[in-house]
């Protein structure tokens, strides 16, 4: 059941979605924080072959089983998490970047990342006023077991606070941060340890921004259920 | 015929400052391409920052040593011309067929003007946005391709109050960009607001289809004995004619040591 091949037609000149029926797997190994036990990742694959041409283009991804859930808890006031069902007491670190020249690298990426993990955290929390991380940061955090909270780009000095106020109303134009978040969700959003999308740092996003971005990260109604013949 | 696959374009790279090169991008793409670091072009450091390239050539001191960032000038001084880059590097590569080249910038600051071979292209602005420009029909028949990159600073750099502050005068934040570059109370503004093509850049070789942005989502049961991979993806046929595909996804696992599960 780990290979699957499906028959798709593209029309000439034409951009379509398409959703492989599921895969089913029994006792996947999890991914788990570190800390929790241990990060497995299974390499998904996927390519497409053209009638008449051959392979026209492959993808692939190290991807990780697991489940991230958190909400407020109303006896603490603090945000609760839960891996795989598994609540867990968060230990995390601050991050803003590697370089301020941006010189940055793998190896670079792997020795920051492996230090937090040795500190024996499991998150790292990346500021609004830094970047929305790279790619092979989060490969990483997957590979050492740090969850990540990862905030847009919005800080709590520059938006909307101080004498006089500042950016009341956030960046000049909002159509051009929407257009980068989502490209960003798209960029990191099958990353297994990325827990949680942060609207801002110490401040809550515009008001347009910050309903747009809801809407758009909240779970697909598919995996809302909690029974498998809704899937179906 | 070209592999199929990405290629990273990270090395060979070489920049220069827009008021000192009299060329347009036309002309350094097929006429007057640079020649090699010979002033006013320098080596590069791509991915990286404007400045990262003008410390590796040491044209300007090392900001993290002393106070030697003081003796830099600040972009709110020098004006956004003077932080404005040329990028220029050269490519290999021949397709054949159906098949197609994609130009990839993974992120730019804040935005460029892209040349390839004599044609333009314009990245447009946001720091964290992708970038992927078709280019296979302006790709030189030899196989050899010259490619320059105009990258400009964001649009408000602001300027440092004499007492520094979190975030400078704050005029960073109106574009989509980080912020802490206007200096923090744990870092001294960055000189050149982070311009530059700061992620990775790439060639992507397919034939007449594209595989875009999959989504691998996961969903469990029976207390996680029992778990769904769900999968979306983009496709992209890029030819004149209806592509019958098959589409093949495969999940594997590195059991240990070296035994793989397919």
């Amino acid at each position: 059941e780990h290979l699957q091949t499906q028959h798709v037609s593209v029309p000439p000149g034409a951009r379509i979605q398409y959703t492989f029926p599921k895969l089913s797997f029994y006792k996947p190994n999890l991914w788990w924080p570190n800390g929790l036990g241990k990060q497995s990742l299974y390499n998904v694959s996927i390519t497409v072959d053209v009638k008449g041409y051959g392979e026209s283009d492959t993808w692939g991804h190290l991807f990780g089983f697991r489940k991230i859930e958190s909400h407020i808890d109303r006896a603490t006031g603090g945000r609760l998490f839960k891996v795989n069902g598994q609540p867990i007491f968060i230990r995390g670190g601050n991050w803003i970047l590697s370089d301020c020249l941006l010189r940055l690298s793998k190896e670079r990426y792997k020795t920051d990342i492996k230090f937090h993990a040795d500190m024996n955290l499991n998150m790292i929390r990346c500021w609004g006023g830094g970047l929305a991380e790279r790619p092979e940061f989060y490969h990483y955090c997957d590979v050492y077991g740090l969850l990540v909270w990862q905030e847009f780009w919005i800080t709590g000095d520059v938006d909307g606070r101080g004498i006089p106020i500042s950016n009341p109303d956030g960046p000049l134009d909002h159509d051009l941060f929407m257009l980068c978040a989502r490209d960003t969700v798209k960029l990191l959003r099958n990353y297994p340890s990325l827990a949680l999308w942060v609207g801002g740092n110490e401040q809550v996003p515009p008001d347009d921004i910050n309903t747009a971005l809801k809407n758009d990260l909240k779970l697909h109604p598919l995996f809302e259920s909690h029974s498998e013949n809704a899937l179906s | 015929m070209a592999e199929i696959g990405k290629t990273l374009l990270e090395s060979g790279w070489l920049a220069a400052r827009s008021t000192e090169v009299e060329l347009t991008g036309s002309q350094l793409t097929t006429t007057h391409p640079p020649t090699g670091p010979s002033s006013p072009w320098m080596e590069a450091v791509v991915p990286g920052t404007v400045l990262a390239t003008l410390v590796k050539n040491k044209v300007v001191a090392d900001p993290f040593y002393g106070l030697e960032n003081e003796m830099i000038i600040d972009i709110a001084d020098s004006g956004r011309e003077y932080y404005k880059f040329w990028f220029f590097t050269k490519f290999q590569c021949k397709l054949s067929g159906a098949q197609h080249l994609d130009l990839n910038f993974r992120a730019i600051n804040y935005s460029a003007e892209v040349y390839l071979n004599g044609h333009k292209m314009v990245l447009p602005k946001g720091m964290f946005r992708r970038h992927s420009l078709e280019v296979t029909d302006i790709l030189n028949p030899d196989g050899e391709n010259l490619l320059a990159v105009l990258v400009h600073p964001p649009d408000h750099p602001g300027r440092i109050p004499p007492e520094g502050g979190q975030g400078g005068d704050h005029e960073i934040g109106k574009d989509v960009a980080t912020q802490y570059v206007e200096g923090w109370d744990w870092i001294a503004p960055v000189r050149d607001r982070n311009t530059g093509i700061w992620d990775e850049v790439s060639i992507s070789v397919t034939g007449p289809v594209k595989i875009i942005d999959p989504h691998l989502v996961s969903s469990f049961f029976d207390q996680y004995t029992r778990a769904y991979l769900h999968a979306t993806t983009e496709l992209e046929n890029r030819s004149a004619w209806v592509a019958d595909c098959s589409l093949n996804i495969q999940v594997a696992t590195e059991l240990e040591g070296s035994v793989c599960l397919i």
